[in-house]
């Protein structure tokens, strides 16, 4: 553990908490895309298969298990419960996440460290989340104005993915034969994805002006 | 599995 993964960890960390926050504070998820929130589900389920059969330490069995159950819980929330649903935008949610899905599962096949189940669904999961968060993006872009909370939200679920590329770099140098290239490119791309979005999040907050993303 | 290809990332 370095302090650049802790670092992401605990910014994926606030990103939930943020997420939750908004949802439970508000009753409210209008800005929040359930296609981002169900892909992220499934890049946990797929990523933490090994949780009961490979134990690498409390703190990361303890971190798996927030990640899987918030992540569940937000869907659920955004589906069942009778206020929140109510909020939810489901005519500008309309991405179809459904071809994401599609297109990570094939490269999954195609690029994996191993012809594995568990490597094949790792790597699923690692192209997965770099594109989970488009559903979420096109959103905000359709709906013109970020609240602050969801601008917070995925602000902070953009940077941990960039503290991770500097873990990467940091273990690339320290530990001899460390290579997650996978993870490496599909986090880079991750991040680079959130670039417009970190632009005009910068911009709207130097202004100190409310967050506005061109239509 | 060897720990090398034991996923201790989150």
């Amino acid at each position: 553990m370095n302090i650049f993964r802790f670092a992401g960890d605990m910014t994926h960390l606030i990103s939930i908490l943020v997420l939750l926050l908004k949802i439970y504070a508000t009753k409210s998820c209008s800005g929040i895309s359930l296609k981002t929130q169900e892909l992220y589900a499934l890049v946990f389920l797929t990523r933490y298969l090994d949780l009961f059969t490979d134990f690498i330490s409390v703190y990361n069995t303890i971190m798996k298990l927030v990640f899987i159950a918030s992540s569940l819980a937000v869907v659920c929330c955004m589906r069942m419960h009778r206020v929140v649903r109510r909020s939810y935008d489901k005519d500008l949610d309309t991405f179809r996440h459904y071809f994401l899905i599609l297109a990570s599962f094939v490269l999954a096949l195609l690029v994996n460290e191993k012809f594995t189940f568990q490597e094949i669904f790792w790597a699923f999961s690692i192209y997965l989340e770099a594109l989970a968060i488009l559903p979420q993006l096109v959103l905000l872009q359709r709906s013109g104005n970020v609240d602050n909370l969801t601008g917070q939200y995925v602000f902070f679920l953009g940077a941990y993915r960039a503290f991770y590329i500097l873990n990467w770099i940091y273990r690339y140098f320290t530990e001899q034969h460390f290579s997650r290239w996978i993870a490496c490119v599909s986090g880079l791309v991750q991040t680079v994805l959130y670039a417009d979005f970190f632009y005009y999040y910068f911009i709207s907050w130097k202004n100190n002006a409310k967050m506005q993303l061109p239509a | 599995t060897e720990p090398s290809d034991l996923k201790d990332e989150l």
